[in-house]
């Protein structure tokens, strides 16, 4: 799976994520990608979220809405990603990970799987990683 | 308003190639970073971040997709605009590049959320998207990992890998 968020010049966020799903699976399984909330939401009074992982859990929990209802409740993007991780994995025993960005251009990168390859732009500097803790930084 | 990309390429235990894993969603986040430097608008960005990934075999998503049951190539998409709260999508279609694209024209010319199978096939190819062969949706990894995996039925194998896109 894939995805990206982005925030423009105008304030206007905006989500894309896109998958071939599983190895072997079943004719017609859908995940959680195209499933509004699931792998990906967006809404400019709060911010943008876009997942990967386990689809049947990341489904059962809404886990991109449900980040985006952390924020709302007043989570910055990394406490409100982390948390519903959490939920995820002790509710539904869940992994996964999660791209975000807030209206104000905060942004976060996390997973509770052991790698998901990530990169961000901002302020003129790349970002990326894929390992826990890993933060690469490169001018552009 | 300060301009932010973020992108991801899956998560999981392992990665196929670790660094050509982090070199691949570098290069996808510059793409939708030149996009908002050219006037583009988010949207514009979101989407040419994800057809980088798409078009690259690396990845689960357009070529590299993974193999279902019959070998075959079954993809999901979806676009959000924060704006208005629109959105697109397309379930299991099969034989286009670009699902991102086509779940984009969903929600710009229909009036539905949602488009799922020969029904997305049908509105591609009437949008005018070119058709693909499934064997340029194929990769070696994908072929790789399907035969690895072929005595297992579906949703046998428990590991971790198994179960995440």
């Amino acid at each position: 799976t894939v995805g990206a968020v982005v925030l423009d010049s105008k304030g206007d966020l905006a989500s894309a994520t896109s998958t071939g799903g599983i190895v072997k699976k079943m004719v017609g399984r859908v995940g959680d990608t195209p499933m509004i909330g699931c792998g990906g939401f967006a809404d400019n009074l709060v911010g943008a979220a876009s997942a990967t992982g386990h689809g049947e859990a990341i489904m059962k929990v809404t886990l991109s809405r449900l980040v985006i209802f952390h924020m709302e409740q007043g989570m910055s993007p990394s406490q409100a990603a982390d948390t519903a991780l959490e939920y995820m994995n002790t509710r539904v025993k869940g992994k996964g990970g999660i791209i975000v960005i807030s209206k104000s251009g905060e942004w976060t990168a996390k997973c509770n799987t052991k790698r998901m390859a990530w990169a961000t732009v901002k302020d003129g500097i790349l970002h990326y990683g894929s390992q826990h803790g890993e933060h690469n930084t490169k001018p552009l | 308003m300060v301009p932010v990309v973020v992108v991801h390429g899956g998560a999981g235990t392992a990665l196929t190639c670790e660094e050509l894993c982090k070199l691949g969603v570098q290069e996808a986040a510059l793409a939708g970073y030149h996009v908002l430097q050219q006037g583009g608008s988010a949207l514009d960005a979101a989407e040419a971040a994800v057809i980088h990934l798409e078009n690259n075999p690396i990845y689960n998503a357009g070529c590299g997709s993974a193999l279902n049951e019959l070998k075959d190539v079954e993809m999901d998409a979806l676009i959000v605009d924060g704006r208005t709260l629109d959105c697109g999508a397309v379930a299991a279609v099969r034989r286009i590049a670009n699902p991102i694209t086509l779940s984009r024209l969903v929600m710009e010319k229909t009036n539905h959320v949602c488009l799922a199978g020969e029904g997305a096939s049908k509105f591609a190819k009437a949008m005018g998207i070119k058709e693909v062969s499934e064997e340029s949706l194929r990769t070696e990894y994908s072929i790789k990992m399907w035969e690895k995996t072929r005595h297992f039925n579906e949703g046998s194998d428990q590991s971790e890998e198994s179960k995440s896109g």
